[in-house]
């Protein structure tokens, strides 16, 4: 989803990739 | 009432994992509709992050960061400073989709500050990370090799490979 410095992707994409199986489960 | 509120909140949750995130925010919208009724400010607090999460994939970022405040705001009131920390953590990483550097910096400092208080290694060192790559945006080189130091030092102590 971006276009910056490569070390930045890593973190936010890292995130992303963790935040796609996190549910707040009731 | 209060079932049809925990089951629009696995509907959404259902949604959300099979990669439908338009109906993954109407469902937790609704779970959080039933969650203002009953004044359950725990499962607000979950309805709101979950909704921040959904927006993220639907690439509004701003809304996401909307919803993640509101997270946050609750995490404070209910006294929960895991959550809180994670709060933070998904504000900074939002403030970066956003390109807003400062504002990254912000929370993820309020991530680090917490992280540090919990003893949580892996958070600290994930937002050391991130603050390394907010910082190098910034062009602020000095502080980013400041923090790239530290995520160093935390990742060979968790045996972090990677």
């Amino acid at each position: 989803p971006m276009r910056m410095h490569s070390l930045q992707v890593d973190s936010v994409q890292r995130w992303m990739e963790d935040l796609r199986h996190m549910t707040e489960v009731e | 009432r209060a079932a049809q509120g925990r089951t629009y909140g696995n509907l959404g949750n259902a949604y959300y994992l099979l990669g439908n995130f338009q109906k993954t925010v109407g469902a937790h919208e609704q779970r959080l509709l039933i969650a203002k009724e009953f004044g359950d400010r725990a499962a607000e607090r979950r309805a709101y992050c979950n909704l921040g999460n959904a927006y993220i994939f639907l690439g509004q970022f701003g809304v996401a960061a909307e919803h993640y405040k509101r997270t946050l705001q609750l995490a404070r009131l209910l006294k929960d400073k895991a959550v809180e920390a994670q709060a933070c953590y998904s504000l900074g990483n939002t403030y970066t989709l956003l390109r807003d550097y400062e504002r990254a910096i912000d929370y993820h400092l309020k991530h680090l500050i917490i992280a540090r208080e919990l003893k949580d290694r892996v958070g600290e060192g994930r937002a050391c990370w991130s603050l390394g790559n907010a910082h190098t945006a910034l062009g602020n080189h000095q502080d980013a090799v400041h923090f790239a130091e530290k995520h160093l030092e935390i990742s060979r102590e968790t045996g972090d490979k990677s």
